[in-house]
């Protein structure tokens, strides 16, 4: 079903964007 | 401001409200009025950072605002100093070409594309800072049309920050 795998497709965009935040280096302390 | 570009600021507004309330602070925020004092956004900012926003911060913050749009745009003229000085002083980055929220129109008119401006400021705040990882594990919990209309709010603010 092409309407599962654009979900799917798009759950995946979103899950490497939010875990490559997480490994994303974080603001130096001031 | 073209409507296309309104209606998404009032669809990111939307989201946003929705992931303040995953904060659990104190004073209400279900609508764009309850933001409109300030209160809320100052209350997020000091769990994002208690160190900096600390209860000296906070105290500046006029808590019994009411109906007085002087004292909110007072009051959200403190935080988006406060959120700006945290990304350059915490975060080590600068905003550059991101249009700034006109907190006149927040404070008098509950904008709510405004608001939603300031709001995508306090969501750099959360994913940048020390604890960022709580606050991006609790995005990931959302909605998935709500991560969606997030980290294209990132992405935007990813592209107007410099080192």
């Amino acid at each position: 079903d092409p309407n599962m795998k654009a979900g799917a497709a798009n759950e995946g965009v979103l899950a490497s964007f939010f875990n490559s935040l997480l490994s994303k280096k974080t603001g130096s302390p001031g | 401001m073209s409507t296309s570009e309104t209606l998404d600021r009032m669809e990111l507004c939307e989201s946003l409200l929705t992931w303040i309330q995953t904060f659990g602070v104190e004073a209400p925020c279900k609508t764009v009025d309850d933001l409109t004092s300030g209160i809320v956004m100052a209350q997020v900012l000091q769990k994002i950072d208690i160190v900096y926003f600390s209860d000296t911060w906070i105290s500046r913050i006029k808590p019994e605002v009411g109906d007085n749009w002087r004292l909110k745009i007072s009051n959200l003229k403190k935080i988006l100093k406060g959120i700006l000085d945290y990304n350059q002083e915490i975060l080590g980055q600068h905003i550059n070409d991101f249009t700034l929220p006109d907190v006149n129109l927040i404070g008098e008119h509950s904008d709510a594309a405004e608001l939603g401006r300031m709001l995508q400021l306090i969501l750099g705040c959360a994913v940048n800072c020390e604890q960022k990882q709580e606050y991006i594990q609790t995005i990931m919990m959302m909605e998935e049309s709500g991560q969606h209309v997030v980290m294209t709010a990132i992405q935007e603010l990813m592209s107007k920050e410099t080192p």
